[in-house]
């Protein structure tokens, strides 16, 4: 464990608990896109496969076992919660994200570190979860205004794998062997889908004015 | 050890 890696782990952990914040607050889900969540518990759940075979350690396993239930409860209450689904953007929300699981189902039985079910599945939540963002990005390009907390969240959800490059570009250097490139390149992509967003974050930001994503 | 385990990341 390396600081880097904590503070990207620290900082995925805070978009979740700020989207958890922004429904149970608002008891809306309005600018949140259904379809990244959906995108997300699927990323979670083929990466943690190893959740219950493998121990690395308990912060490893108590924090598979938040992302796996956080990512579920968010695509429940979404569906689900008579509230909540009562604001969802069905409308706005149509980006074809199947055909994302599926393009990263084919990369992944053509790339992967070994061909075996648990690290087929590892390198295709890999490249799953560097697409998934793209669902939303475009119902805040769509919906227009954002409101605060739906953009404190993307920003937080950008930023934890900028901390997990640093972290690799680290472990690259202090450590002899590097076998991560799937997910150093897939990291990079996922980072970069980000940086329009992070312009005009740091643009509202700057101005103090509400973030506007041109259409 | 799991250093070498190469998923011990999140």
């Amino acid at each position: 464990m390396n600081v880097f890696r904590f503070a990207g782990d620290m900082t995925h952990l805070i978009s979740i608990l700020v989207l958890l914040l922004k429904i149970y607050t608002t008891k809306s889900c309005s600018g949140i896109s259904l379809k990244t969540q959906e995108l997300y518990a699927v990323v979670f759940v083929t990466r943690y496969l190893d959740l219950v075979t493998d121990f690395i350690s308990v912060y490893n396993t108590v924090m598979k076992v938040v992302f796996i239930s956080s990512s579920l409860a968010i695509v429940w209450c979404i569906r689900r919660h008579k509230v909540v689904r009562r604001s969802y953007d069905k409308e706005l929300d149509t980006f074809r994200h199947w055909l994302l699981v599926g393009a990263c189902a084919v990369l992944a039985l053509v790339v992967h570190e070994k061909f075996s079910f648990q690290e087929v599945c590892w390198a295709f939540s890999i490249y799953l979860e560097a697409v998934a963002i793209l669902p939303q990005l475009v119902l805040l390009q769509r919906s227009g205004n954002v409101d605060n907390l739906t953009g404190q969240y993307v920003f937080f959800l950008g930023a934890y794998r900028a901390f997990y490059i640093l972290n690799w570009i680290y472990r690259y250097y202090s450590e002899q062997h590097f076998t991560r490139w799937i997910s150093c390149v897939s990291g990079i992509v996922q980072t970069a889908l980000y940086a329009d967003f992070f312009y005009y974050y740091f643009i509202s930001w700057k101005n103090n004015s509400k973030l506007q994503l041109p259409a | 050890n799991y250093m070498d385990y190469d998923h011990d990341e999140l």
